[in-house]
């Protein structure tokens, strides 16, 4: 069974240890104060009170043995290096870290850090965006040519069919799935018609996209 | 010129903020440490250091004018409380409000937040998901029988063309584009060529995509 150490168990790090849970990998999770290892003692694998400074007690408590370790800890920043350091040296394979400034992810990066997240940053820009599109409700970048949105139906859209629309014609975008409820339509056609309630995936430019509030 | 304010400059409310201000927002910045509002006051259009809670400083520093607030306080459940309440009250048309647990979530809708976020959660749970399959660079989960996921090529896929690979035969999963360094191909055919360094986008059933790490 695939196994995973996460090593601060703040808000970001539950996160990440209830969804490896809920994938169904084993996990340890580790914290110095115990109270947040009390939080989690039930539903976890492993839980392990622990300096993650201590190199020593990272190793006795079998880390030589995982592939990937997270280092969930933010704010102490400290903590976060050293810690992502000594699984480094340890010898563990991939070790994700969290960062929360653009310098903290530099130095965790020369370290050796293999992946470095931003939690609030990546979230506060999804919700920026969200402000500037009230419809839209998560998106892919890919590139700066080409956006898979998620939106919701605009009153404006509401009753009207894909072909009525345009879209494609007025707005070079592509709906690629209508969802209603439980029920996706994943072969939408120009007779169908959006409704009050409905979500849909786009794909276009980010300028086509955000211009869809004008539909 | 569209306004926002956000109140609580911890490190999502300042995520937020400056995707906003690079969106081309004008926005009030709140905190009630000096320091938080010193870090933004020359990045944003006003910055003012005020208790959010206390409802006539709000009023005195034009929230009345606003259609759109985003409540970052995290840590202090009864201040991000207590300001979505104020701003409810005082008529802000649109209150974002971050949560930090599930009941603090719950409270939040219930006293009138229009959108609730839980930052930390959300990337957790992307971090996990890209533990489980590490070339998954980001996703939309649209229902639980569609996925678009934007991934890096394995090894196994480098250096194979879409038909060698049998991507829609063998895992009935769609291709929908091809990046190399700041190239997109947004139609990609049967004889292009998956190379190391390659991300694409694909469509398809979560488990269908979570299968390709065998192609
Ligand atoms: N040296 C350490 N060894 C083990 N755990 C640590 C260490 N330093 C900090 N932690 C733990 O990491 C967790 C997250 O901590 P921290 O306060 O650094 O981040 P945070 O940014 O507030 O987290 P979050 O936003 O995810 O709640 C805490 O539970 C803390 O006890
Ligand atoms: N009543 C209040 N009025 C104005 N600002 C407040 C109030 N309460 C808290 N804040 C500010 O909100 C900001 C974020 O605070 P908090 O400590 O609650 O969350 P956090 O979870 O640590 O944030 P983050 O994870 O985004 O860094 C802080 O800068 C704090 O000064």
């Amino acid at each position: 069974m695939e196994k995973v150490a996460v090593i601060g168990l703040g808000r970001f790090g539950i996160g990440v240890v209830q969804e490896l849970m809920q994938i169904g990998y084993d996990v340890l999770a580790i914290d110095k104060k115990e109270l947040m290892v009390n939080e989690v003692v039930d539903s976890v694998t492993h839980a392990l009170i622990l300096d993650s400074t201590n190199k020593d007690a990272l190793i006795q408590a079998g880390l030589k043995t995982f592939q990937t370790a997270v280092v969930g800890i933010g704010e102490n920043v400290e903590a976060s290096i050293l810690t992502t350091l000594m699984l480094k040296e340890i010898g563990v394979e991939k070790v994700i870290s969290r960062a929360i400034t653009n310098y903290h992810g530099i130095i965790l990066d020369k370290i050796g850090a293999d992946k470095i997240v931003y939690p609030e940053n990546e979230i506060g820009i999804k919700v920026a965006r969200a402000i500037a599109n009230p419809d839209l409700i998560d998106f892919i970048e890919f590139g700066d040519r080409l956006s898979i949105a998620e939106m919701q139906v605009s009153d404006n859209m509401a009753g009207k069919s894909l072909s009525e629309l345009q879209l494609r014609n007025k707005f070079n975008v592509n709906v690629i799935a209508i969802k209603r409820g439980a029920q996706t339509n994943g072969t939408p056609g120009p007779d169908d018609v959006f409704e009050r309630g409905d979500t849909f995936l786009v794909s276009g430019t980010p300028k086509n996209i955000s211009q869809l509030k004008n539909a």
